[in-house]
């Protein structure tokens, strides 16, 4: 079952996968698995779809870990996803965001990275295609959207951790989530979920310049932030990718933005002890509620303000 | 499996850009095999570098003698990894 699931530990890729298996079976009427394509390596990508309704809603996107060696971002999308299954139909903001959207979930965004982190290096951040002429192997997949491809902030040497790899969408998870996004349509919301150094972030990063919707993702990033702050007072830093960290090119919500999806975020979640990638299961839960509480913020406004 | 005994992660504080400057062009060394956990950007950031063990006097060295300030973020990365494995083998058990 589903609910005997630890959730304040770190686990495969195969026990993440079984668990969405008893996910979609303990909540049929509202959970599915849906399978976007074949990471490099061969492994199935699987999103998680949250809906009580037709098929032509307006939806949510939420990906997680597409850095491998961010452990605690796809234990928090799997803490996440069985929050949403539990608490639809007993929390009425959650249940009148799903009575009017469907949310996709991408617990593991990079599955080949996140198995070579447990198998063989835990540091493993990038995919795991091989480069033609290159002993060094990976693409670092946020790197790797059309999106100012190629321009500053990304690597052109493939054994960067920041190889942009040899062109856009090169990386065939990358690929998947695009062709899906496009072919589902009807997404209004795009959040990527990193870790750490806790900050939110919102379009672009391959360029400094403000984007048109800057002053409305600006307020909506700042009111999430201090929803996520008021658990534990985390505090999170909210801007643009370029203003706030560096820039960088490449970045899925730069292209999910100028694909037309508004509502274009990224997270860095916490750590508070200073742990890096090396964050202790223990905080997990802590980590995972204080962002349901942002993600929930989000969501609420994008159920208010449909375009 | 890859291992990383006596790696440690250092935290940095840059305080101007001269300084940000400088750690861009030890991320371009790559005789260290540093792995930058969080990039020189501006000097309102701290910066987070893994430093594999062979390198870690020469790195400290550097910093030093630049006159940037840093402190051992992570003092043994192995040690934290094997306390993370040890959990793990541990929830497993339980689950079962």
């Amino acid at each position: 079952s589903s609910k005997s699931f630890n959730f304040a530990a770190y686990h495969t890729l195969e026990t993440i996968y079984d668990w969405m298996d008893t996910l979609a079976a303990d909540y049929p009427h509202l959970v599915s698995k849906v399978q976007i394509g074949f990471s490099y390596e061969q492994r199935p990508m699987y999103a998680l779809k949250f809906s009580t309704g037709s098929s032509s809603r307006p939806a949510i996107w939420i990906d997680a870990g597409i850095h491998s060696r961010e452990w605690v971002t796809q234990a928090t999308a799997v803490w996440t996803a069985n929050k949403i299954a539990t608490d639809y139909g007993q929390d009425r903001s959650l249940t009148s965001i799903l009575d009017m959207l469907d949310i996709y979930l991408l617990v593991v965004a990079n599955p080949d990275g996140y198995a070579y982190t447990h198998s063989n290096n835990r540091m493993w951040r990038k995919t795991r295609s091989k480069n033609p002429g290159s002993v060094c192997v990976g693409v670092d997949p946020n790197r790797n959207w059309d999106a100012g491809f190629g321009g500053p902030g990304a690597s052109t040497n493939p054994c960067s951790d920041s190889y942009h790899g040899p062109s856009a969408q090169s990386e065939v998870e990358v690929k998947n989530v695009v062709n899906f996004i496009k072919q589902t349509g009807n997404f209004k919301g795009f959040i990527s979920i990193h870790s750490y150094s806790q900050l939110l972030m919102y379009p672009h990063g391959y360029s400094c310049n403000n984007i048109p919707d800057y002053q409305e993702l600006d307020a909506v990033g700042k009111s999430a932030a201090k929803a996520l702050g008021s658990l534990y007072g985390t505090s999170y830093k909210v801007g643009s990718i370029c203003k706030i960290i560096y820039q960088a090119s490449g970045g899925s919500i730069d292209w999910s933005y100028n694909y037309g999806i508004k509502y274009s975020f990224a997270f860095e979640l916490r750590d508070t002890g200073r742990y890096g990638f090396l964050l202790p299961a223990n905080q997990i839960i802590p980590t995972a509620s204080e962002t349901w509480l942002a993600l929930l913020n989000i969501m609420e406004y994008v159920r208010d303000h449909t375009y | 499996q890859k291992r990383f005994i006596g790696d440690q992660v250092l935290r940095i504080e840059p305080g101007s850009n001269e300084q940000i400057s400088v750690l861009q062009s030890l991320q371009e060394e790559d005789d260290f095999q540093l792995d930058f956990w969080l990039h020189p950007t501006n000097p309102d950031l701290p910066v987070d570098v893994r430093v594999p063990i062979a390198s870690l006097q020469a790195v400290k060295d550097f910093l030093e003698s630049n006159g940037i300030r840093y402190s051992v973020m992570i003092s043994d990365v192995q040690e934290m990894l094997e306390q993370e494995q040890k959990e793990m083998e541990a929830n497993r058990r339980m689950e079962r």
